[in-house]
């Protein structure tokens, strides 16, 4: 059906050829149907006058509806098969591109997306997620991490001290992810969680679904106190961000050789967050025998 | 400890609030990228000295002194393997288990080849930086290219050095499949 499944070890990937977009991830021994997408919610402008009216700024996310809206339908790839890795590179616009990495002898799909200048055009701000889609059926639940302690169970629309009215779909349900956002579909025993390199805001609207915002600009202050707009920049561009996110998925009712998922993705973010330290220094010109 | 308290210092105004949200103004986002790469900077001189240590090298000796440097690698930037015809890159695990850990190198060539701690020669590919890094505004490199290898079995709460040298002429036996634009899906 225009699918392309590459594998490395024990994990495999299935991208669609005409859109270039991920179709599936198998490991852990099972495969789960998942689609991929860049997305951004334009931020609200107001006159911060009142709640109802304040800007989406520095200090609060409030887009301008809970519409959010697609940067590319399709993405122009590229793959790369070597014995040690397998890349598969994704362009989605002159803005945002990403490389997702298949390991040998490694237990995660790693996304390293590189987003940004963000565009300026179009008044609103832009506030740029990436949206992970599953068919898991998880009763509109999910769980992010406490910093990088305790998992919390999030349920969408609901707090559990008190009778909660959303008026806002997308930031009334946004949590803070230090490391970790997952769901859960508990008939089946499935599992899909992605680790972060860095905390983010995340949640998941929609059953089967993790989103993670990871990139920003807001063109008016929200009075909140820093007196600026939230348009972070550097050399005279707006800021280019790259960063990873580690998935991992499978069921979390077996043992996988001698872990559980939860172990398995306790040692990825164990290693992704006290990652190994790299030091170069020059030879001046020995050889490795003379070196040692 | 002066080397030390730069970063210190840096660490403790980056507890703010402002600092952890990102709800600081651009000149202050500016201000704290500043002290924190003096910080880092100053910092090196003591890694430089730990690891010499735990090396057993003659800090005092500077024929026996490592010269150690740290690089950008997340806009994949290195003055030394970038520029080096061979370097060794030492990698220290701060976890209390051994590990493996992947690791990339920005190059400008595509004829490497690296050596373990005991000197065997171990699988190494040579990738194309995507075009997204190569235009990274302030990223100051020629490398087009990344060598990544598999440091195997890092020890707890120690290292091990690799030894990476550029070989004559080009790699005849590539493993790999290059980037390919639209692959088949038979292929």
């Amino acid at each position: 059906n225009g699918d392309v499944e590459v594998t490395k070890g024990d994990i495999g990937l299935t991208y669609n050829e005409e859109t270039g977009l991920l179709t599936g991830i198998k490991m852990n021994g099972e495969y789960i149907p998942i689609t991929q997408k860049f997305l951004l919610y334009r931020g609200f402008i107001g006159n911060n006058g009142n709640s109802a009216n304040r800007s989406s700024g520095a200090y609060i996310f409030r887009p301008n509806d809970s519409n959010v809206y697609t940067v590319s339908e399709k993405a122009t790839i590229e793959t790369y098969l070597g014995s040690l890795i397998v890349e598969i590179r994704q362009t989605f616009s002159d803005w945002i591109s990403q490389t997702i990495r298949l390991y040998c002898s490694e237990n995660f799909v790693e996304f390293d997306w590189i987003v940004g200048p963000i565009p300026t055009d179009g008044g609103n701000g832009k506030e740029i997620i990436t949206r992970y889609t599953t068919t898991l059926k998880t009763n509109s639940t999910f769980y992010t991490d406490s910093n990088g302690k305790e998992i919390l169970k999030r349920v969408r629309n609901f707090r559990p001290t008190w009778d909660l009215n959303v008026f806002e779909n997308a930031s009334g349900n946004y949590y803070p992810v230090t490391s970790k956002i997952s769901i859960r579909d508990e008939t089946n025993g499935l599992e899909v969680a992605v680790l972060t390199d860095r905390p983010e805001g995340g949640s998941s609207l929609s059953d089967g679904e993790i989103e993670l915002m990871i990139h920003r600009n807001c063109f008016a202050d929200d009075s909140f106190g820093v007196g600026e707009a939230l348009n972070e920049y550097a050399y005279g561009k707006g800021l280019v961000v790259r960063g990873s996110h580690y998935f991992s998925s499978g069921s979390f009712l077996k043992l996988t050789g001698d872990q559980t998922l939860a172990s398995q993705q306790k040692d990825i973010a164990q290693r992704k967050l006290l990652r190994a330290w790299t030091f170069l220094a020059p030879t001046d010109g020995l050889s490795f025998k003379e070196y040692k | 400890e002066d080397n030390l308290n730069s970063l210190r210092e840096a660490m403790g105004v980056l507890q703010h609030h402002d600092a952890i949200t990102g709800t600081e103004k651009q000149h202050v986002a500016a201000d704290y990228a500043r002290l924190l790469n003096r910080g880092f900077n100053q910092c090196s001189t003591a890694t430089k000295t730990a690891l010499n240590k735990l090396a057993n090298n003659d800090t005092n000796n500077s024929s026996t002194a490592v010269e150690y440097q740290q690089c950008q690698f997340n806009i994949s930037e290195c003055t030394v393997s970038e520029n080096e015809n061979s370097f060794v890159v030492t990698i220290y695990n701060p976890l209390s288990r051994p590990v493996n850990n992947y690791v990339r190198l920005p190059v400008l060539h595509d004829n490497y080849e690296v050596h373990d701690p005991e000197g065997k020669k171990i699988a190494t590919e040579t990738i194309s930086l995507p075009k997204a890094i190569l235009n990274i505004p302030g990223r100051d490199s020629k490398a087009t290219q990344e060598i990544l290898f598999l440091a195997e079995n890092l020890p707890p709460l120690g290292f091990k050095t690799y030894y990476v040298s550029k070989t004559e002429g080009v790699v005849s036996n590539k493993t790999h499949q290059e980037f390919q634009a639209n692959p088949n899906k038979n292929s």
